[in-house]
């Protein structure tokens, strides 16, 4: 994942989020998705740390580093929540749980 | 033919089953003919992959590779205190083991590259696992996951949205365009009568879902059924029966090899492999073409708990065990002639909400939804490869409600067994459920959904909300369906197995990755590091010359004292090993010989900072100044005690 170990980001554990922009038609498509990417971020009071893999439009944001109380925490999380919901360009939002996966 | 002088090949069963012939994969025939997987390469998504042991060493492929839990380019597995981390590098060893290295065991695909994905040695999200699926999809054509939701028989989980985006996307581009393939292990949750129809990989169009068999050919205690199972092959079974040997890590507790790798885990990577060769033979398979290769060539075989049903198109399949035994040979002389399956086709239902109780066994609610031909016009789908049906249903016990789903065909699938650990009280929502046993049927015609409660009167009755039927497939008729299954079967015989035939290949497409590596904290600290050092030592460096060059410049000649060099070795000049080299104070010459105060001035190696080209001081410090006169030097040089140069 480009970027997750971005020095003033937090790693999987903290909070974090996998945004999905409206792409844009036309040339310089992912410059203008990454800065605008960039800004929602800044926004919202996170961190984007690059492109999801090889999907177009998908990033994530997450928490900054640095210790934060359980209602801090959660008001970060309400924060982005509202944030995020609302603005145009994100046309999906999930906030990223860690999954339990076996080996077989 | 094949001998190999790898220690544990004569008992690695699965390849050349010698007490038993026959139950092995049958694919010594084709390695004779040289196909080895070369120039493929497949993917473990897994703890990582030790790949500096011998056995993995020469196949191994960087390029392919990376480490998500370090967000690093090794995936090299990290030891924990229970030893847990060999995983990856047993499966990387049953894919690619180097043959004839005196080391261990043989790979089924051996001549093919092995990459290691790291993935599950930490925290993991839906975000990384849509990293993993997609990582270096133009190198890596095969992905081979040995892992999933956990087979507890209560949990209902599979890729979230991104991964799932992932999946769809590495079918669609990865590969260069001819699609990425996904081997999935069915599950190991048989004692909790888990079904691999509640794990969303094993369930996904986009994925090969493969089971295990014992090595006599029955369903182990740790298998999982389901409907959209595709084949099995053989692993481990009870404590009676023999294990997969291949190689393992030498960390920790590790030799180098291990005779006891089992479970659904170890029968994905073989069929992984299984799917390099066909690769080989034929680059530009799809991955719908390797799915349909399988559906055509495994092999039914007689058991009967497996409950074999036979469909309209012909194909044989069952619960337990997919269509059947993948069968290396079978799979490879398909490949060499196959030509690619028309364009995928689906339809989609509209939501059908009934809003139904769910009636208490042996009554049942059966709901209903006829496909005609108008429906199926635009998209041209006649025949049916994935069928999946999405769910949303509330009920107090969720591991109560068993679903069928029967095709136009009469063809019952059960699609979602009850199970009795699966208590959760939320129901399903948005669930797809999918099987693949109506593979080459007519796709009009009625589809019923089949629903029942095989609890008791004690909890309330769940209500079925709504549901969506979506059918995929090809505008392939049953005749066309026939046609190539005939001109497989005479395929088999191996006649086209030879370099000299060959179809034509379509070019793939040039599709961009997104960048490579990234630099890490570690990595970014450390040239932060160097880089202020080197800013210090320049600063440093340019104030002395520039200190030293000022002085020059308020003294613009040497005086009356003539400055001299020491003297050099005759010697070291005539062999050109001498030295360049300013001396700021020397007494005495290299061969320990006081120097005269009077004499010539050296030959050459003199720096003459004032005559030099003041901005390159960088230059002047490695070649050889000009002669020059020894008044141009700073008089503070040439000043000093007496028996002092300079």
């Amino acid at each position: 994942l480009a970027g997750t170990g971005a020095p003033d980001a937090q790693g999987p554990g903290g909070l974090s989020w996998a945004v999905h922009l409206d792409s844009h038609k036309g040339s310089g498509e992912e410059e203008t998705l990454e800065q605008e990417a960039n800004a929602l971020a800044q926004a919202v009071g996170l961190v984007n740390v690059g492109r999801i893999g090889e999907l177009q439009g998908h990033y994530l944001f997450v928490q900054p580093a640095g210790h934060q109380l359980d209602q801090q925490v959660e008001a970060i999380r309400q924060q982005a929540e509202a944030v995020l919901a609302r603005h145009d360009a994100v046309r999906w939002h999930s906030e990223q749980k860690l999954l339990k996966r076996a080996k077989r | 033919s094949v001998h190999f002088n790898d220690p544990k090949f004569p008992q690695q069963w699965h390849l050349n089953n010698r007490q038993s012939p026959g139950r092995d994969i049958n694919v010594t025939g084709v390695w004779e003919r040289n196909v080895t997987g070369r120039g493929v390469t497949v993917v473990v998504v897994d703890d990582g992959v030790e790949h500096t042991i011998q056995d993995i060493a020469p196949n191994y492929s960087p390029e392919g590779s990376y480490d998500l839990n370090s967000n690093d380019p090794d995936p090299m597995p990290h030891p924990d205190v229970e030893n847990g981390n060999h995983h990856g590098t047993r499966c990387a060893g049953e894919i690619a083991a180097v043959p004839n290295n005196s080391f261990c065991a043989v790979g089924v695909a051996y001549g093919s590259r092995i990459a290691g994905i790291r993935l599950l040695d930490g925290p993991l999200t839906d975000s990384m696992e849509a990293v993993a699926f997609n990582k270096h999809y133009q190198i890596n054509d095969i992905y081979s996951c040995s892992w999933g939701p956990d087979d507890d028989g209560k949990t209902v989980d599979g890729p979230h949205q991104l991964g799932k985006a992932a999946l769809q996307h590495g079918v669609i581009a990865g590969r260069q365009g001819f699609g990425s393939i996904f081997v999935v292990a069915s599950g190991n949750g048989g004692q909790h009568n888990d079904n691999c129809n509640y794990d969303g990989y094993a369930n996904s169009i986009y994925t090969v879902t493969i089971g295990a068999v014992d090595e006599e050919g029955r369903m182990p205690f740790y298998a999982e059924e389901c409907a959209s199972m595709l084949a099995v092959t053989f692993s481990g079974g009870d404590k009676m029966l023999r294990s997969i040997v291949t190689t393992d890590w030498d960390l920790q507790k590790g030799t180098g090899c291990t005779e006891g790798h089992t479970g659904t885990s170890a029968a994905a990577p073989l069929a992984a492999g299984m799917i390099a060769l066909m690769l080989q033979v034929r680059p530009c398979l799809t991955w719908r073409d390797v799915q349909h290769i399988i559906v055509f060539t495994a092999t039914q075989y007689e058991d009967r708990h497996a409950e074999w049903v036979t469909n309209e198109a012909g194909f044989s399949h069952s619960h337990q065990h997919g269509f059947g035994l993948l069968n290396a040979w079978r799979l490879v002389n398909a490949a060499k002639i196959w030509t690619s399956v028309p364009y995928l086709a689906s339809y989609v239902s509209p939501m059908l909400k009934e809003n139904k109780a769910i009636p208490l066994s042996p009554h049942s609610l059966e709901v209903l939804w006829n496909v005609s031909r108008m429906d199926l016009e635009m998209s041209g789908l006649r025949t049916l490869e994935h069928v999946a049906v999405t769910v949303s249903i509330t009920h107090p016990r969720r591991g109560n409600l068993e679903l069928k789903l029967s095709c136009p065909s009469g063809m019952m699938s059960l699609i979602g067994p009850p199970r009795s650990m699966d208590s959760d009280p939320n129901g399903f929502d948005d669930w797809t459920f999918s099987t693949v046993r109506c593979w080459g049927e007519r796709a009009r015609g009625s589809y019923r959904l089949i629903v029942r409660d095989v609890g008791d009167e004690t909890l309330p009755a769940g209500t079925l909300r709504q549901w969506q039927l979506t059918l995929y497939g090809s505008v392939w008729s049953a005749a066309d369906i026939r046609e190539r299954q005939r001109l497989l079967e005479g395929a088999m015989s191996g006649q086209y197995l030879h370099d000299g035939f060959t179809l034509p290949c379509p070019p793939g497409l040039k599709i961009p990755e997104e960048e490579g590596y990234t630099i890490t904290p570690n990595t970014l600290k450390t040239l932060v590091l160097v880089g202020c050092f080197t800013i210090f030592w320049t600063v440093y460096y340019m104030l002395e010359v520039y200190l030293s060059q000022r002085n020059v410049a308020s003294h613009s000649v040497c005086r009356s004292e003539s400055c001299r060099w020491p003297q050099r070795s005759r010697k070291a000049r005539e062999e050109g090993t001498e030295l360049e080299s300013v001396p700021l104070c020397n007494n005495k010459d290299p061969d320990g010989v006081e120097t005269e105060r009077e004499g010539p001035p050296p030959p050459s190696g003199l720096l003459c900072p004032d005559l030099l080209d003041q901005g390159d001081w960088s230059w002047s410090q490695h070649r050889s100044a000009p002669d020059c006169p020894l008044h141009h030097l700073s008089p503070d040089l040439l000043q000093g005690k007496e028996e002092q140069v300079c």
